[in-house]
C-alpha cells in the first residue's frame, strides 16, 4: 500500500459517502443516473469475484464489501424506494448501456491476464469501469444545471483513478516486474473521459458559479 | 506453477 493508493481509494470512498449523502439528504436523485449506478455494480461484482476465496486484508476485504453494498444500495433505492425513485430523470438517462457492457466483455474475452473464468470477469470490470461514467456525463449534459452534490460526487469519482495512475507509476518505479497494463490503460482512459468535466468543474469553482456543461 | 497475479488492488 503506497499514499497514493491510499488517497485514491478514500477519495473513491468520498465519492460514494457524497453520493449516498445526496440521496439521503435530499431524498432525491435528479441528476444521478441509474445507468452509471448499475454499471459500477457489475463492475464490482465482477472484479470483487475473489472476495471469500482470497483474503489479502482486513482493510481489502471491509472495501470491497463497502462498494458492492453501496453500490447495489443506490440502485435499489433510484429503483424501489418510493420517494427516491420519483425523482429519477427517467426520461434523460436513457443511455443505452448494454452495448457498453457487450463490447467489454468481449474485450475481456480476448485481452485478459489469464484466461480463467475470475481473470476474464476481472478485466472484463476494468474495462467497464473505464466507460461506466458516460451514461452520467450525458445526463449531466442533458439536465443543464448540476447541484453541488452530484457536481462533487463526479469529481471525487473521477480523481480516484487519477491517483490510482499515480500508484501505478509509483509500484512501477519500486517493485521489480510490477506490470498492470490493464489496469494502467483503462485508468488512462477512464480520467481522460473526465477531463472535460474537470475543466467545466475547475472553471467554475473559479468563477464560483454554477457547474454548467455545455449541452 | 505459474503465480496469479495477486490482485491486492481495489
Amino acid at each position: 500500500m503506497n499514499i497514493f493508493r491510499l488517497a485514491g481509494d478514500m477519495t473513491h470512498l468520498i465519492s460514494v459517502l457524497v453520493l449516498l449523502l445526496k440521496i439521503y439528504a435530499t431524498k432525491s436523485c435528479s441528476g444521478i443516473s441509474l445507468k452509471t449506478q448499475e454499471l459500477y455494480a457489475m463492475v464490482f461484482l465482477a472484479r470483487y469475484l475473489d472476495l471469500f476465496s482470497d483474503f489479502i486484508s482486513l482493510y481489502n476485504t471491509v472495501m470491497k464489501l463497502v462498494f458492492i453494498g453501496s453500490s447495489l444500495a443506490i440502485v435499489w433505492c433510484m429503483r424501489y424506494h418510493r420517494v427516491v425513485r420519483r425523482s429519477y430523470d427517467r426520461e434523460l438517462d436513457t443511455f443505452r448501456y448494454w452495448i457498453l457492457v457487450g463490447a467489454c466483455f468481449t474485450l475481456a474475452l480476448v485481452l485478459h491476464e489469464k484466461f480463467s473464468f475470475q481473470e476474464v470477469f476481472w478485466a472484463f470490470s476494468i474495462y467497464l469501469e473505464a466507460v461506466a461514467i458516460l451514461p452520467q456525463l450525458v445526463l449531466l449534459q442533458r439536465s443543464g444545471n448540476v447541484d453541488n452534490l452530484t457536481g462533487q460526487y463526479v469529481f471525487f469519482l473521477g480523481a480516484y483513478r487519477a491517483f490510482y495512475i499515480l500508484n501505478w507509476i509509483y509500484r512501477y518505479l519500486t517493485e521489480p516486474r510490477f506490470t498492470r497494463w490493464i489496469s494502467c490503460v483503462s485508468g488512462l482512459v477512464q480520467t481522460a473521459l473526465y477531463a472535460d468535466f474537470f475543466y467545466y468543474y475547475f472553471i467554475s469553482w473559479k468563477n464560483n458559479a454554477k457547474l454548467q456543461l455545455p449541452a | 506453477q505459474e503465480i496469479k497475479t495477486q490482485k491486492d488492488e481495489l
